[in-house]
């Protein structure tokens, strides 16, 4: 990716990153659409010998050989039977039955966990640059399992064997599905024997966003990934009949439009469709769209597919316009004609405009690439948002990545758009989704693997996500692009990733298999159901309190019940005690409690309020009790709660839920 | 028949195991077949989980998930790329 290793502050002087040596012995694992191995992304100039600990294999397949792998791209496979049992054989004049990535999505999540260095980087001229992994010297294995016909649990849980046979150190899958309970969802089940075993597995919290409940992928074994944007913009000015301009956003790279105005028509205005606002194929009547600007509303196809229907009616420019569920939120696409996405606001004052002149006039504009936007980042309108429905104790998403409009790799397949009609070829593309911030994430987990080998995936984990930040410098929390709002708990978890303080937490809270284990026990699980997951026989003790409070989660998810639940009543308080750990892994130092809440109905008590680590692993345990009074269902509240050494902050969002 | 079939991932417990087999995988074949002479494998699983995918009717897979020594029987489930 460009620009992003520096929005994350990775190469700064002050940053800290692991030897190169150490690097360059951790691999990372990508389950998604496979991979186009001829880009510079995976040159291996400068790179040593293939990691002695990796077992995996470079498979032969179409247009893919042995030597399509080498010392950056160690391993390549595809698992398709599957997908082939219930579509049929692979049509490969449609796809690659090898590892070869026909979609790009592969590549572009690959690369962005961990590709080498190219300078002069950029999706025509946008985005201009030196591209790079956030792991540039880690090595990656790429396995192919997604296809046009989808993502099959039997082929991933397969990929997820071999990753794990193969010797990967961290799993970068960009994929989700519905939602099930842990012992009935394969990634859950593939990602804990992954994590039992050492390995950290990085997952997208879905693109379900705004809506509220709209995660995948929260067992709590697994790091789950929102997005969030860079300071970092694409603007197409729009220019009215009217004499007002207006900023969009795309990344249109052919002829521009003159400056002369054109006639500016509104899609529902010139279709015969009921839905002819959302430009659908063969909606639009071209001799009412010919030579002319059309506002399509974004929703139901693709953005890229509304600027060809536009086109090849005979349109010479599209206004993308955002509906109230996208918000603000400006995400870019190489489209094949001039054009530009504009926010709610942005796209409510053109229409009106368009609708109350009787010959209104618009063209657009390209205004390049613009960095240091501000506030940034802001939580991306499709990143999927809490709370979590299948554990409510536990808070997903865990944090928040880079996700927006991101440069990375790309196949020669198929053009930037994805569409069959776009010719181009790229190295590079710019697109986004949690798909884009899952692998920022994994790449920067195989940073702290190689600074801290012998550290846990929850270590891990907890590293990261204890040195997230949530709020701007002027103490705002992170703004919600949805909305225009400051986001919560429930939108970014522990908040925005920070490598550079990741690599150095001071404390981490621990898991081990028996930590997840007691968790099971607390869900009331039976010892079939644990054995599904932990591929252990175990039997929860009928005499002792197991409490899902107690998982050493590094944030807090509190579920407290109502005035008209179990044991409520108006004015009756409930109380709910949680036990963490945390573990040294810094110099002996005094940690201090730190508290700020935003909700004066929930007392907090954290007993000790301060913690004093002599040695290097030493562990220490705290309580937090939670006394809450009653609120009306569906309330929400939070708080945030940190230690600090005065060098170290420890932090722990806190979030509260009437249920 | 082969239209009504569906994928499911069967998980089977392998302290269940009996001495008779030589290994795991004739174990599986020997579950598989019981309930179905025609079904094949399409992989079978060794890491992750003790276990294999198979293309079976809805009767076949609530037959199977009967039998001693399985965890569970899980339908295929198509996850999307994000």
């Amino acid at each position: 990716t460009t620009h992003s290793p520096e929005f994350l502050g990775l190469g700064k002087s002050d940053a800290v990153p692991p030897a190169s040596a150490s690097i360059s012995e951790v691999i990372v694992g990508v389950l998604d659409t496979g991979v186009w191995p001829e880009i510079k992304s995976f040159d291996d100039t400068g790179l040593g010998p293939i990691p002695s600990t990796w077992k995996g294999t470079c498979e032969v397949g179409k247009n893919f050989n042995s030597s399509s792998c080498n010392r950056k791209l160690i391993g390549a496979q595809y698992f398709s039977k599957g997908y082939e049992a219930a579509f049929g054989p692979i049509d490969e004049t449609m796809e690659s039955k090898s590892p070869r990535d026909d979609d790009g999505h592969g590549t572009h999540t690959a690369t962005t966990a961990a590709g080498s260095a190219v300078s002069g980087a950029s999706l025509f001229g946008y985005a201009l640059g030196t591209a790079r992994g956030m792991a540039t010297q880690a090595r990656v294995a790429a396995y192919k399992v997604c296809w046009l016909g989808g993502c099959f649990s039997s082929d991933i849980l397969a990929a997820m064997e071999k990753a794990v046979a193969d010797g990967v150190n961290v799993i970068s899958m960009s994929i989700g599905g519905g939602i099930s309970d842990y012992n009935r969802d394969t990634v859950a089940i593939g990602a804990f024997r992954a994590v039992a075993q050492g390995i950290l597995v990085s997952c997208s919290a879905g693109n379900g966003g705004p809506s509220a409940g709209s995660l995948t992928n929260v067992a709590p074994w697994i790091t789950t990934v929102g997005a969030g944007t860079l300071d970092r913009d694409f603007p197409a000015y729009v220019s009215l009949g009217n004499g007002k301009n207006y900023s969009g956003i795309s990344l249109y790279s052919g002829k521009p439009l003159s400056d002369s105005l054109l006639p500016l028509v509104y899609a529902g205005n010139v279709s015969n469709s009921t839905s002819g606002n959302l430009c659908m194929p063969g909606t639009l009547v071209p001799s009412q769209v010919a030579g002319k600007i059309v506002i399509c509303d974004r929703g139901l196809n693709s953005r890229v597919q509304k600027g060809m229907v536009v086109r090849d009616s005979g349109g010479l420019g599209m206004i993308l316009a955002n509906t109230e569920l996208y918000g603000e939120e400006l995400v870019a696409d190489a489209h094949l004609l001039p054009a530009s996405t504009v926010g709610q606001r942005t796209a409510d004052a053109i229409k009106n405009y368009a609708f109350s002149d009787p010959k209104p006039t618009a063209t657009i504009a390209s205004g390049g690439t613009k960095l240091g936007v501000e506030p940034s980042p802001v939580l991306a309108a499709f990143s999927s948002r809490g709370p979590n429905l299948v554990t409510p104790e536990v808070l997903k998403p865990d944090l928040i990545a880079p996700g927006v409009n991101i440069l990375a790799g790309w196949t020669g397949a198929v053009g930037p758009t994805g569409l069959t009609s776009d010719k181009r070829h790229v190295s590079f593309n710019i697109i986004s989704g949690t798909s884009m911030s899952c692998p920022h994430v994994s790449g920067l987990a195989a940073l702290i693997k190689a600074a801290h080998q012998d550290w846990s995936p929850a270590a891990i984990k907890s590293a990261l996500m204890t040195t997230a930040y949530a709020t701007y410098k002027n103490g705002e929390n992170i703004l919600d692009v949805a909305t225009g709002q400051p986001s919560t708990p429930f939108d970014f978890g522990a908040g925005h990733v920070n490598p550079v303080a990741a690599l150095d937490p001071g404390l981490v809270y621990d898991a081990s298999v028996d930590d997840y284990i007691n968790f099971f026990c607390a869900l009331n699980y039976s010892a079939s159901d644990i054995k599904q997951i932990a591929n252990k026989d175990f039997t929860c003790d009928s005499s002792k309190k197991y409490s899902l409070g107690d998982l050493n989660y590094p944030s807090f998810s509190v579920s407290l019940q109502t005035a008209s639940g179990k044991g409520g009543g108006a004015g009756v308080k409930s109380t709910v005690k949680y036990t963490r750990t945390l573990t040294n892994v810094g110099a002996p130092a005094t940690y201090k409690l730190s508290m700020t809440s935003k909700t004066p109905s929930v007392k907090i008590l954290v007993e000790p309020e301060s913690l004093s680590f002599s040695k290097e692993y030493e562990k220490k345990t705290y309580t937090v009790t939670f006394t809450a009074t009653s609120m009306p269902s569906g309330t929400n509240g939070f708080a945030h709660l940190e230690w600090s050494d005065g060098k170290h902050v420890v932090g722990s969002p806190i979030a509260f839920s009437w249920t | 028949s082969q239209q009504t079939k569906k994928t499911f991932i069967v998980h089977m417990d392998m302290s269940k195991m009996a001495a008779t087999y030589e290994d795991h995988f004739q174990w599986y074949d020997s579950s598989l077949k019981s309930v179905s002479e025609s079904a094949d494998m399409l992989y079978a699983y060794n890491n992750i989980i003790h276990g294999f995918s198979t293309r079976l009717t809805p009767e076949e897979a609530e037959l199977l998930e009967k039998q001693p020594g399985i965890l569970s029987v899980l339908p295929e489930m198509i996850y999307k790329l994000h």
